[in-house]
């Protein structure tokens, strides 16, 4: 599966 | 970090702060509803896993242990406050809000990014967000006039997506590859539940007469 993107949003 | 999305956490910690100062000045909880809290205190536990894991910036560590800590502290004072606890609208307060953790649990396991612990807990956040406004529009509704904090609560938490909805925008236009649909879908969902509160609140305000939601 696609790497989760980094969560930088609250 | 960009215009819209700090407007939108600034908004976001606005609202919060105006919930704590009605619970605060009139240590009552009238008009608030406790199954909306509990679902948010939910929605940052379950968002914010990566707190201790994951550093991304001072700013967004402070902001989640303010969002985290507030939410647990006013689910606790309307549940366990002396004072505050006796205004709590307890029949009025009947939304059955663990359906909507359900749905949403089956949901994320079903659409998430990635199938692990954190993404799929991280989905749910963002759906369980998407719906957890629902116990308090009841409420309101129920309990005919609002007192202005109130009002003003329930409307910077709904101002506060649609700012991230406009972050979005500007992300993908500037970001290559940047897609959140599933923050983007939930998010567009979240801030159109608010759509006819906006409208009775703009009335309210254009009037200058007291918030009234038809029942």
């Amino acid at each position: 599966s696609s790497a989760a993107y980094i969560k930088d949003e609250l | 970090m960009n215009v819209f999305r700090f407007a939108g956490d600034m908004t976001h910690l606005i609202s919060i702060l105006v919930l704590l100062l009605k619970i605060y000045t009139t240590k009552s909880c009238s008009g608030i509803s406790l199954k909306t809290q509990e679902l948010y205190a939910v929605v940052f536990v379950t968002r914010y896993l990566d707190l201790v894991t994951d550093f991304i910036s001072v700013y967004n560590t402070v902001m989640k242990v303010v969002f985290i800590s507030s939410s647990l502290a006013i689910v606790w004072c309307i549940r366990r406050h002396k004072v505050v606890r006796r205004s709590y609208d307890k029949e009025l307060d009947t939304f059955r809000h663990w359906l909507l953790v359900g749905a949403c649990a089956v949901l994320a396991l079903v659409v998430h990014e990635k199938f692990s612990f954190q993404e799929v807990c991280w989905a749910f956040s963002i759906y369980l967000e998407a719906v957890a406004i629902l116990p308090q529009l009841v409420l309101l509704q129920r309990s005919g006039n609002v007192d202005n904090l109130t009002g003003q609560y329930v409307f910077f938490l709904g101002a506060y997506r649609a700012f991230y909805i406009l972050n979005w925008i500007y992300r993908y236009y500037s970001e290559q590859h940047f897609t959140r649909w599933i923050s983007c879908v939930s998010g567009i969902v979240q801030t159109a539940l608010y759509a006819d509160f906006f409208y009775y609140y703009f009335i309210s305000w254009k009037n200058n007469s007291k918030l009234q939601l038809p029942a």
